[in-house]
């Protein structure tokens, strides 16, 4: 469901060109729970940003759900993103006005599924990550680890066909990393493709396959050797 | 040198009436290197604000270093603020217009310190974290663990004799939290109060002391019953 060839990504400023991404071949197949690791810097997140559609890239190809990617215009990239796809960012990218129960509404709405359905699933996702009692609270009156929970709602009640999570669990405590695990385990379940980035070696253990970038490559974790930081 | 007797803290706003810090009571000597460890939204931050000055508290006395903080203006606030503590925030609090070598800068600026002594101290904070090829990247140019690393370059950079860190390697791989962690480690020995706020057990077992905080309380870690999520 999810074909890539040769991608590359390079970040260009008038100072700066950083190769985020380097010949990035990946072969994904529906329903798959995938764990990605790697060192700090190494291109994780800018993998789950060009598979879930929110960056380019500029060289290779890349083929979701049969569709050439790089066919599609604006409003048909956005399309795929709305139905298809949720995203559990790494910094939460919450909206700083809206209050959590809208925060967790907010892709309903662009998918215009009708209030009453929106309603429950907001009720069903806040209830799972523990924050049925903070639905009026703002971002900023939430810890950490809340907001990070809030994310995770909001993708819950999606229910989208293709998870990307960017260290989901980074800034909660293990006994709530193992519930929100579970969760991702349960919608995994049902047939739901998730690609996780992880830096916990616990978390990547409860997916079905890991990969594992080196310096914006894919690497065979046999092939790994110690590097100096970067 | 850290006393707080009956500390409380609550959170208003019209709506909302949050008690995040209850009856805080805790005697840190200088020199010591304290884990702070508890469920997520049980009051971590908060206490760490507190501690640095950076929010009040409304029942119970702090006194830091021998002065009574409620006797204390804003501008002295700052002082001790900007020449004793240095910060670590959860979410980085990174400046965004700023390139990483100024964002490193700016408590060496607040403290008028001479422009060579700033550079070398610029310069040796950004290679023990790994960063001294991003110099002129901006805050948006790094990837979650890189943003991690300044904020933690800008602590050292101080070389404050207080270091409070929230989370300083939620965003961090194994060995670069490792890494991390043998920094705080070099800095206490030389004499630092460091307290830090960690989800990780590892990070928590370098500490020479671990507190447990629960629902706003510190609390003996025998004491601990498992809690439904909130
Ligand atoms: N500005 C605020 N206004 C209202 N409530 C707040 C505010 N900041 C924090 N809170 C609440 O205070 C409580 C403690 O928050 P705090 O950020 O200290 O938790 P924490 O232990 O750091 O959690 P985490 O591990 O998730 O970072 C939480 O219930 C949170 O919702
Ligand atoms: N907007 C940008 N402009 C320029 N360079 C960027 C930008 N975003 C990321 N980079 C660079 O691309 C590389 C990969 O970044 P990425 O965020 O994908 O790393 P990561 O593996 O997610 O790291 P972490 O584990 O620290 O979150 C890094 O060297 C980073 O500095
Ligand atoms: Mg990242
Ligand atoms: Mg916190």
């Amino acid at each position: 469901m999810l074909k890539m060839k040769g991608v590359s990504k390079i970040y260009r400023t008038e100072l700066l060109e950083t190769q985020a991404l380097r010949n990035f071949s990946l072969h994904v197949k529906a329903g798959e729970f995938i764990a990605v690791m790697g060192p700090s810097g190494s291109g994780k997140s800018t993998f789950l940003n060009v598979t879930g559609l929110l960056d380019s890239f500029n060289e290779g190809t890349y083929e979701l759900d049969g569709v050439d990617v790089s066919r599609l215009n604006d409003n048909e990239m956005s399309r795929i993103r709305n139905e298809k796809i949720g995203f559990i960012f790494q910094s939460f990218n919450l909206i700083p006005d809206l209050d959590v129960a809208d925060n967790v509404d907010v892709p309903l709405r662009y998918r215009r599924l009708p209030a009453r359905d929106r309603k429950q699933r907001i009720e069903w996702a806040l209830e799972t990550v523990g924050l049925s009692g903070r639905r009026h609270h703002l971002p900023s009156q939430l810890s950490g680890g809340q907001q990070q929970r809030v994310a995770i709602a909001r993708v819950l009640a999606g229910d989208p066909c293709i998870i990307l999570a960017d260290e989901p669990t980074g800034n909660l405590d293990s006994a709530m990393s193992h519930e929100i695990m579970g969760l991702l385990e349960e919608v995994h379940e049902r047939g739901t493709t998730v690609i996780m980035v992880t830096h916990s070696t616990e978390c990547a253990a409860r997916a079905n396959r890991q990969l594992h970038i080196f310096d914006g490559r894919l690497v065979d974790v046999e092939r790994v050797v110690p590097m100096p930081l970067n």
